[in-house]
This record gives structure tokens, C-alpha cells and sequence, in this order.
């Protein structure tokens, strides 16, 4: 049975897409059934994977809405995820894209009354195609987020070394106790995952070594260098495996993978 | 007669903050009466300066919900932006703090007939009384932010050199053209700033390449430079001009400061 996992943290430029991105990547080449879900209106890890942000087939915002006009009129044609999933370039790897239209989404939700839940019940028919399902959320707390908590069995928190993005990460554990307690009693958090780490910087060493204190074994032992092959390997359409292989930013996320791997008990 | 600016992108991370915190104490160190309005929950404006998150007399979301209430009872006692404004340490410089409980201010727009203008008819009173009033906007483009661009009289757009960020200037673009026509047509662009760059990489000279060849002279001269004291600054509570006087972060924020009072015939 899949895990979705979603990745997010309000606090914007921490790396939440780059490791949607690189983290389904070294899922695939793990052998692992993986689909990649592109959450934000901005379509990052759509346009990161070399993809047109105009997909002929559809994206998520089509299948929010096409589940929606269902629950009004049972004769309606659902356009299912199945059919606007696209393979990319890695083998056992695929992707759900999104683009600006998402935006007219929140709107639409609001006046439903199980709001939260419209994402966790269209992908709850997917979980037993796929061993790994990550959702790419947005730098907000708005309801396509929430959506994503509350769908997800659990929650991946990039956090950038840097003093922002610590000041945030309370608030935002806070906000994940809300949902586990009112929505989701079964979300778990994953980890969290220090991102664009410069280990001669002493400000990265003291966010670490903060993070570490509160949060023990929570935080990844993976820690994500800054390293520039991961923000031109975007440019190329690629994930960082296929743009420089031995690349330290490479390494950094397949260990991460198997770290998850080992941490679900090779699942 | 004040002018109001927002510093605004819905990409994360890109240097917002930092700009609205360096910009608004190099305006009030040149002698600029300025105030500085955090408009994002998460406060980093608030906390860059070293404030306390939880003001005794209020914020940003304490003037709006009494606002709101006084539409509705007219006898109701009107929390005033006067009434939450503090002093910084910089001269001249203001600020109108924020905090998570802003989240709650979307939900309370949404009834409201004019709900686009609320923050504008709010901040209306107070421009006769500073020189520069900046907005510390969040990255997504919901309603506090376009509050924030029908406020604003130009904005200011902060730009990562790097490919997410520049992919989507386009977008943003677009949406600041539909807020002209249909919700402020005297909203300008004051400019696009180029930030965290790096003269040493590829990556960061194609952005600027790119952003100059499609926006021409909207883009600002001054670049500011990726520059560790910067990141360093707000785990200290101050503008990178009280920790570093000598550093390129200083220099560039203030040679900024000085670009946009020159464009403005000195005001
Ligand atoms: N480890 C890293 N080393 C160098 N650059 C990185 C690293 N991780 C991310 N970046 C770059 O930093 C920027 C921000 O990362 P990214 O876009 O993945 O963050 P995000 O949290 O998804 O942002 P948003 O909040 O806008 O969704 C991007 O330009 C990306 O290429
Ligand atoms: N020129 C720079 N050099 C080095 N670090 C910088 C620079 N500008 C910003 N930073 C750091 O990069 C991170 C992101 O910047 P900042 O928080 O200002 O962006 P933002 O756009 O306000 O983010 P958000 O989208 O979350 O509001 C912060 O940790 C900040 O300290
Ligand atoms: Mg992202
Ligand atoms: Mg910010």
C-alpha cells in the first residue's frame, strides 16, 4: 500500500520543490513505484521536470474541479488523475502537473463542506498503484495545503539554515498538531530536512545544532548541501541525477531516499 | 504627500523581507520619514527588527478587524494604525507589526463588499504623515496581498537569480496588469530587484541577462549581492546597517534607498 507524503513549510525558498523533485527522482531509481504531485500554483516541479505548464490532458486544478461538478450531478464525466498523469524521465517516476489555474481552486472548495478531504478522496483510489505518492505544497497554510495534511500519511519539513526559516518551524509544527488533532489523527511528521547547508557558514551550524536540540531523532540525519548544480539542474528540465550524476547534491538526495526507504522497512 | 510601496512576489524565498527590512532603515537613516508594514502572518519584518511577535497594543490584524467592526457599528471604539505603530532603531523608521493571527484576516474579508480596498482605506489617513510607507508582502498572491497592491502606489518586485524565480516574473507580471485594470490603474511597477547575486556563476548572469533583455530599464541599477551578513543580521534583531555598517549588503541597500529617491525627484 503507498505512502503520500506531503512537503511542506509556509516559509517561502527552503527547498520544498527542489526536493519534490530530487527526492521522487531517487525513489524511481530505487526501484520504487513513485508519483509526483505538483500542488502549487507556481508549477515548479511541473516546469522542473522540463514539462509545458499547459498540459493538453489536464492537471490537478482538472481533476479538483471535474470531482467537484461529480459530487453535484452524478452523470458528470470525471476526469480521474490516471488520466492526466504524465511518465517523465525517470523510470518508476511520474508526475500530476499543475499550473496557474490552481489558484481558482481554494475558491471553489470553500463552499463544500468536507473541504479539507476533496484531495485525500481523490487520491485515495491511487495509494495501491504506487509505493511512494509526494505532494509539492505551496509556501502558504491556505486550504490546497491543508488538503495535502490531510490526504498525506505523513510530512516532510524542509528547512533552509537560516534564521527565518527557523523562527517559523514552532508555528508551523503547531499548525501540523492542529490538523493531527481536528482532521488527520494519523499524520505523522517524517522529518525534518535541513536544506542549503554551507558547513563553513556558523549560522548554518547553529540552526543545525538548534533544530537537533528540540527536535532529536525528528530531524534527518541527510543533510542537503548548498550546491549550484541543484538550482541550474532546473533549467535544463532535469532532476540532479540526470544533470550531474556525481554531483554532491546527487548523493545528498538518493541517501535521503534510502534513508526514508530503510525507515519504512524497505517498503 | 507620502508614497505607498509593496514589495511583493508569490515566488518563496526571494528576498522580500530582506528588502522591505534594508530598504525601509536605509530610507530612514537618509533622513525619509518611513514606516515599514508587515503584511506576511509569519512576521519576519516584525522579527528582523528584533520585536516581539506578541505586541501588547496591537498589529496589522488588531487595525483591520476593528476597521471591520466599525463598518458594521458605528459606535464601536476604532483600533487606529497610530494606536500599534512602533519605533525602531533606526531614525526616521517606524513599524506596523504582524503576526500568525493575520492568517485569520482573509477569512474576515471575504463578506466584505469592498474587500480589495480595506487595507487601502486603512493606510489612507497615514500618508500624509511619512515620505515612504513600505508593505512587507507573503509569498502568495491571496487577499492581504492584493489588499497590499490596491494600497500600494508602485511596487516593487524582488527577484532570486535564479531559474524558479525568473520563470515565474511573467505571471506576476500579469497579475499586477489585472489589478491595474480592474482594481488600481494608478498602481506602477517602481521596479524588478535582482537579489542573492553571485557575479561568479553562470546561472546568476543568464537571470539578469534575461530580466534585462525582456524588462529593460523597470529593472533597478543596483543589484543586491548574495552576502552572508544579511542572513546574518535578523537572528540579531537588526537592519544589516546597525550589524555590518561596512558591508556590501549595507552598500547596496543604501545605494538602492538612494535610486528610488533620485527616480522620485528627491522626495
Ligand atoms: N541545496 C540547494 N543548493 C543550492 N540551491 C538550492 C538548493 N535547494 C534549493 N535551491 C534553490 O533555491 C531556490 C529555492 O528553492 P525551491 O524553489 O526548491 O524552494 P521552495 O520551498 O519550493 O520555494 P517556494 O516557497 O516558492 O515553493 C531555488 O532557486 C532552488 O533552485
Ligand atoms: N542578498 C542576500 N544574501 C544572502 N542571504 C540573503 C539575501 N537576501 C535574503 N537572504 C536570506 O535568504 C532567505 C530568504 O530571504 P527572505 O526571507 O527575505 O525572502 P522572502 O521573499 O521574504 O521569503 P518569504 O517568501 O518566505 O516571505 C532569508 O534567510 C534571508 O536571510
Ligand atoms: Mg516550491
Ligand atoms: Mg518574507
Amino acid at each position: 500500500m503507498g505512502k503520500i507524503i506531503a512537503i511542506a513549510n509556509q516559509k517561502g525558498g527552503v527547498g520544498k520543490t527542489t526536493t519534490s523533485i530530487n527526492l521522487s527522482a531517487s525513489l524511481g531509481v530505487l526501484e520504487k513505484k513513485t508519483l509526483l504531485i505538483d500542488a502549487d500554483p507556481q508549477g515548479n516541479s511541473t516546469s522542473g521536470f522540463g514539462l509545458d505548464l499547459e498540459n493538453p490532458k489536464g492537471d490537478l486544478y482538472t481533476c479538483i474541479t471535474s470531482y467537484l461538478e461529480a459530487l453535484g450531478n452524478p452523470n458528470a464525466h470525471i476526469i480521474k488523475p490516471q488520466n492526466v498523469i504524465i511518465p517523465t524521465s525517470i523510470p518508476n517516476l511520474s508526475i500530476l502537473p499543475a499550473n496557474i489555474n490552481l489558484v481558482g481552486a481554494e475558491l471553489e472548495f470553500i463552499n463544500f463542506d468536507e473541504r479539507e478531504s476533496i484531495l485525500k478522496n481523490i487520491l485515495s483510489p491511487l495509494k495501491a498503484e504506487y509505493d511512494y505518492i509526494l505532494i509539492d505544497c505551496s509556501p502558504s497554510l491556505g486550504l490546497i495545503t491543508v488538503n495535502a495534511l490531510v490526504a498525506a500519511d505523513s510530512v516532510i519539513i524542509p528547512v533552509q539554515t537560516e534564521f527565518f526559516a527557523l523562527e517559523g518551524l514552532g508555528k508551523l509544527i503547531n499548525t501540523i498538531k492542529i490538523i493531527q488533532s481536528r482532521l488527520n489523527p494519523s499524520l505523522t511528521v517524517e522529518g525534518i530536512l535541513m536544506t542549503m547547508y554551507n558547513g563553513q557558514l556558523r549560522l548554518c551550524n547553529q540552526v543545525v545544532a538548534e533544530v537537533r536540540k528540540h527536535f532529536h531523532n525528528t530531524v534527518f540525519d541527510t543533510i542537503i548541501h548548498r550546491n549550484t548544480k541543484l538550482s541550474e539542474a532546473p533549467s535544463f528540465g532535469k532532476p540532479i541525477i540526470l544533470y550531474d550524476e556525481e554531483s554532491k547534491g546527487t548523493i545528498n538526495y538518493i541517501n535521503l531516499a534510502q534513508e526514508i526507504i530503510k525507515k519504512n522497512n524497505g517498503n
